[in-house]
């Protein structure tokens, strides 16, 4: 290795290499410039007392973390997608991915496809699909299934808005499933869309004949009908809690009983209500894919889709050494929220993205465009259009499912049915 | 990646009468590799 280190000559790219570089640094030089720049702005603009703008969130954590943060993550991870678009030379796809099978656990009895020949590219073959029946759904009717192949890294109760007890996995739950209902202005991604409905749908609660309206009925809780405003935003204070700098910070008594005075519901905070009647909860699991898992994800139950959020946040790896690191992780990385319910009420089912896997798909949403340039600047048009109203930017960009079903009002899913999948970059 | 499921479901609680544990039930534990299909729960 000495010698042919030595005599062989090495030939550099200089100008592709030097071109590539230099346009990675002005990308991050942009980002760096507008960030202070707007940094300014939102000092100055407080001292004169204008409405106040949406405070940058800070990634607090180790120096990897503060590293990976001055990334730019999202450039990198859409040139891995590219770079895994490449076709790979017909002769080297078998041994290629064997090779990545062996790197990775990657069960090939298991891929619906024999010949590996079939697969182009990197990224077509981690798109894989399964050979039928090799995931058989659990035989129990009242079983809630794993959406993926992955490992169980959280679950538990939902107390008091937080989804997780353990330090470093702190954040509400607003902050991770957005804190508004839609507005009219939503577009439609329906499957058909000229039946596409952008306004918000009054809807009949027929079980017990009470009629509601649509953005005042979430669920039917202990007999009491809550509002999703209510449950989930609980007014001005919370928000402004959920957009505290750093979310690892768990609400002070003081802070979640705030958020129960605000609630029309009366005046206990609205997670006591859910407790003291001891009948209804609210309950969380965290899957965490690994990139050798089978990455197409499924329905773990029976349900209808209603609405979607799609946050284009950020694109951090989401190992469980940077979940424990990272407070807050799941709130600032691109995520899919989908919004709906099943027989016991709510249900919200939330992909997240990753650096290496940045794109999220679902197959009934032809609208959904994740780790796009497009959509990135559109989120940023969007929140600089909210700063000049003065209002508050949601943080996502959202589509209704209501026009796929008029009668279900949304998209119905049945338990194992394919959603959607990972895909590289 | 990763996939993080939000639901409402009855609360898990042993039946005063019976003792039989009724409402929402883990069947999985923290760290534990699962198969798409396989169960994570049930009430």
């Amino acid at each position: 290795l000495r010698t042919a280190l030595n005599d062989s000559k090495i030939q550099w790219f200089h100008i592709p290499v030097g071109l590539g570089i230099g346009f990675l640094g002005l990308v991050q030089f942009y980002r760096v410039s507008k960030r202070e720049r707007e940094k300014q702005e939102f000092e100055g603009q407080d001292a004169e007392g204008k409405a106040k703008k949406r405070p940058r969130i800070r990634h607090e954590g180790p120096w990897q973390v503060q590293l990976m943060s001055a990334l730019p993550l999202k450039a990198l991870s859409r040139l891995w997608g590219k770079f895994n678009e490449l076709e790979i030379p017909y002769y080297l796809r078998v041994p290629g991915f064997k090779l990545y099978s062996y790197i990775f656990g990657v069960n090939l009895d298991e891929v619906a496809e024999p010949d590996l020949h079939v697969y182009p590219n990197l990224a077509a073959f981690f798109y894989r699909t399964l050979k039928p029946g090799v995931r058989p759904l659990d035989p129990n009717p009242n079983a809630l299934v794993s959406p993926a192949d992955g490992r169980v890294l959280q679950f538990g109760q939902i107390e008091g808005g937080d989804i997780e007890q353990v330090k470093g996995m702190t954040y509400t739950v607003d902050a991770l499933l957005g804190q508004r209902t839609p507005t009219p202005s939503i577009s439609s991604a329906s499957q058909s869309d000229d039946e596409g409905d952008a306004s918000v749908r009054s809807r009949e609660l027929r079980e017990d004949g009470e009629l509601v309206k649509k953005d005042e009925e979430f669920a039917r809780v202990n007999g009491i009908t809550y509002t999703l405003p209510d449950l989930f935003s609980g007014g001005s204070k919370f928000k402004k809690h959920s957009d505290l700098e750093d979310q690892s910070v768990k609400p002070s008594a003081v802070s979640v009983a705030e958020v129960g005075v605000d609630l029309a519901l009366g005046e206990k905070p609205w997670y006591d209500l859910l407790s003291e009647e001891r009948r209804h909860s609210l309950y969380y699991a965290v899957v965490y894919l690994a990139p050798g898992d089978y990455h197409r994800f499924h329905s773990p139950t029976n349900w209808v889709v209603e609405r979607r959020r799609h946050f284009a946040g950020e694109l951090f790896s989401v190992s469980p050494y940077l979940q424990r690191t990272l407070p807050g992780l799941f709130t600032l990385n691109e995520r899919v929220v989908l919004l709906g319910r099943w027989r016991y009420g709510f249900f919200s089912y939330v992909p997240v993205g990753a650096t290496n896997v940045g794109s999220i798909k679902i197959n009934f949403d032809r609208e959904l465009r994740t780790n796009s340039l497009t959509t990135d600047t559109a989120a940023d048009r969007a929140a600089e259009e909210a700063q000049k109203r003065g209002e508050q930017y949601a943080g996502y960009a959202e589509a209704s499912y209501e026009g796929a079903s008029p009668i279900l009002h949304g998209h119905a899913l049945r338990k194992g049915e394919e959603m959607g999948g990972f895909q590289l970059g | 990646s990763t996939i993080v499921l939000v639901f409402e479901a009855p609360i898990g609680e042993a039946d005063p009468q019976t003792g039989a544990h009724k409402g929402w039930t883990w069947a999985v534990e923290k760290g534990q590799r699962v198969k798409m299909g396989q169960a994570l729960g049930y009430v």
